[in-house]
């Protein structure tokens, strides 16, 4: 699976919202967050 | 400070809209609301994470949503 | 609630320290200090950012610092 770092905060939302998971906006304190969400998600 | 300032501190902020920020209008406001901005308080939680830092905010402003100096003023 | 967060919410929290919030000890402070969440109000404004989703928020807290069960619901 590609890794999610590299993608913008943008792509990272959109993710979020495929995978139906509730979100706020990507921002530097809470996209860790996110991309670990999203990786528990994927796999 | 303008009288959309004056308003908007003259109640606890609850839920209301990023547009009833002074300096955010239609325009930075959508701009704000596709990014997940769409509540003043998540705008507040971001000036706080950044420290309340006047300068670092401006820059996060400019960038998130194009305000240019007036407007990140305001 | 505990005392600690009596003590907390009685006044403006100011530039508290994040060991000043209920739940956050010694370790967890370090932490989150080492993290740049020194004070109180940095982890409002995470709270707020996370559109004070209380679920997001403790699975935040448990990421960023090991709180525990009882630690994130103080």
């Amino acid at each position: 699976m590609s890794s999610l770092s590299g993608k913008s905060d943008k792509e990272i939302s959109q993710l979020l919202d495929e995978y139906g998971i509730k979100h706020g906006p990507i921002v530097e304190s809470t996209r860790k967050l996110y991309e670990k969400k999203l990786n528990e998600a994927m796999t | 400070t303008s009288q959309k300032h004056k308003d908007f501190v003259a109640e606890p902020m609850g839920e209301k809209s990023v547009m009833a920020l002074a300096g955010i209008g239609e325009v930075l406001g959508r701009r704000l609301e596709e990014k997940g901005f769409e509540r003043a308080y998540v705008v507040l939680g971001q000036f706080l994470v950044l420290r309340k830092d006047e300068e670092l905010f401006r820059e996060w402003l400019k960038d998130t949503c194009g305000a240019n100096i007036k407007q990140q003023g305001d």
